[in-house]
């Protein structure tokens, strides 16, 4: 007599739990750019028996925006999921998996990120400020004057950018422009880079220290700039890939 | 001779069949939401 089909995998089960945890490290291992993403919610899950002690898993799963970099050396569970007045940013992600002998391993994913509507956040906080495109004239104005303010004022190694990670405006009852994002240590000083900043190189990875920065710039009445910049300090095999050359 | 079962009748024996307490199972997916749905 044949044995009864398995029940099909609950979205909460053990199992699924395991590979979605499996899956969020493996997506987060391989992105370069942004924040790390925590999970929310599994959305679907399919399991197709390939044989004895071996099957393919499908995991559709929907992820949160954390406040960590994704070069932050922070664990994942230690990193705070950005908050819903913050304008959270979701990501979509397919995952494939098998399961041979009991062992889990990642085998492909592709994600999608998003962030909340305008109309959604305004709903439940009108004031709040939004986020803006990365490359809006406001933004790159907040982060160059924010990191010459740092760079003004460290005796630490003169920092570059290396990236933009977010960036929020609000407009009442003050015009403020939050910013974030990415640095790395260069080998020069403040002092050397102040003579030639050209000759100021970032440190080869294996030796990179990077860092984040948050900052608010006013501009009325007058520009003020306050920025907060934390080193990571040295993170073996942590690498930073230039936009455009990810591979995946 | 063929009698028409009435529904009401079906859906009481559906009733009886149940032991008590029965709690129907959640479904199996979507799963929870560990943080807040956007």
């Amino acid at each position: 007599v044949p044995t009864a089909p398995p029940p099909p995998l609950g979205c909460d089960d053990p199992e699924s739990e395991a590979a979605a945890e499996l899956a969020v490290n493996y997506i987060n291992d391989h992105s370069h750019h942004g924040y790390k993403f925590a999970l929310n919610r599994i959305e679907n899950v399919r399991v197709i028996p390939q044989g004895l002690n071996h099957k393919i898993l499908f995991l559709e799963l929907d992820l949160l925006e954390t406040e960590c970099h994704i070069l932050s050396p922070t664990p994942l569970e230690n990193c705070t999921v950005r908050s819903f007045t913050e304008h959270a940013v979701e990501g979509d992600c397919d995952v494939k998996l098998q399961n041979l002998d009991g062992k889990l391993s990642v085998l492909a994913s592709k994600c999608h990120s998003h962030a909340d509507s305008n109309e959604d956040v305004t709903r439940v906080c009108p004031d709040c400020p939004l986020l803006a495109n990365l490359n809006n004239t406001q933004v790159l104005t907040a982060v160059t004057a924010a990191l010459n303010s740092h760079n003004s004022k460290t005796a630490g190694a003169y920092l570059k950018l290396l990236e933009i990670g977010r960036a929020r405006i609000q407009y009442h009852p003050v015009h403020l422009v939050f910013v974030e994002f990415a640095v790395a240590a260069t080998n020069c000083s403040a002092g050397e880079a102040k003579a030639n900043v050209d000759a100021c190189q970032l440190l080869p990875d294996d030796q990179s220290n990077f860092g984040f920065c948050t900052a608010t710039m006013a501009t009325q009445p007058l520009q003020d700039v306050q920025v907060d910049c934390k080193l990571y300090g040295h993170q073996a095999g942590v690498t930073y890939s230039q936009p455009g050359q990810d591979t995946s | 001779p063929v009698v028409k079962r009435t529904v009401g009748e079906a859906a009481q024996h559906d009733k009886v069949a149940r032991p008590v307490g029965f709690v129907p199972p959640p479904p199996p997916c979507p799963g929870r939401v560990h943080h807040f749905k956007i």
